[in-house]
């Protein structure tokens, strides 16, 4: 495949918050980030899949110690958009692989996918780059998922 | 905010496979893309957002000229997993700015998604990683939202 995995990486501390089914038209995304970012909150990933019926999801992650701030923002900001519910979630940690050479990213995700699994690790997010594959898993499962991604590409050995 | 947006990148003649309500549990994301990495089909984007009620929507993205292939590929797998629905798009592209210091995300992504607004471009897919925000939106939309974020960035002064 020609990939090398140069790493593992990982955010703690990290919380979601998750409006599902706001309008799927131009203006929404940052309706919602906007006054995310004038509150000079800090957000790390962003995530939305493609939509249906003209309703999508929109997940953002912030720092667990941001997580009443954001939610604040997003209740006072309730009048200018439309949403079925606003939840979060403040025991998530985002873990990566690193690499490059990744355009094979079908072959290392599902390696990395099959070592989560094997390891009982429900993956809740994810979202990739060029030089990456994160995912978003409970923070109980951060322990056995890096250890298990290290031994799945062979990191241990220094 | 400290963030120097250094450029736009756009990735054409993409398509993306949305599979929705797949089993929100471990094993399912490997067992979708296990055989299209086996196939040897490069993917480029990999999506999914929080799940609810137990499943969860899993997107991703290929070159065009793939697409059929990586459909075959899906279908010939329906035994060993349950969905309600996969579906196919293959006339999208891949939009995003890159640059450091994006911790503060919320206020650049803002931005970006409200001056996509303001040219009327429908975001349907976002991904982020902690140097580039990247959306997906329809091909037709590509020429006016690449100029448009080169505006907005000031990326044109040379
Ligand atoms: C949901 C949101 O991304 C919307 N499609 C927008 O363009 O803003
Ligand atoms: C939907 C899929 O990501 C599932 N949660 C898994 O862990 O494989």
């Amino acid at each position: 495949e020609g990939a090398t995995i140069s790493g593992i990486a990982f955010t703690k501390d990290e919380a979601e918050i998750t409006i599902k089914g706001v309008k799927d038209q131009p203006g929404v995304a940052a309706k919602i980030l906007g006054p995310i970012g004038d509150a000079k909150i800090e957000v790390d990933m962003i995530v939305q899949n493609v939509g249906s019926n003209g309703l999508a999801d929109f997940t953002f992650t912030v720092s667990r110690n941001t997580l009443k701030n954001a939610m604040k923002v997003i209740e006072k900001n309730k009048k200018i958009m439309s949403y079925e519910s606003v939840s979060s979630k403040n025991n998530i940690v985002k873990v990566s692989i690193v690499g490059v050479g990744m355009r094979s990213h079908a072959g290392i995700a599902g390696r990395m996918f099959k070592c989560l699994a094997k390891n009982k690790v429900n993956i809740r997010m994810i979202s990739t780059s060029e030089i990456k594959i994160s995912v978003v898993i409970d923070q109980k499962n951060l322990e056995i998922a890096v250890q298990a991604l290290h031994n799945e590409f062979k990191l241990n050995k220094k």
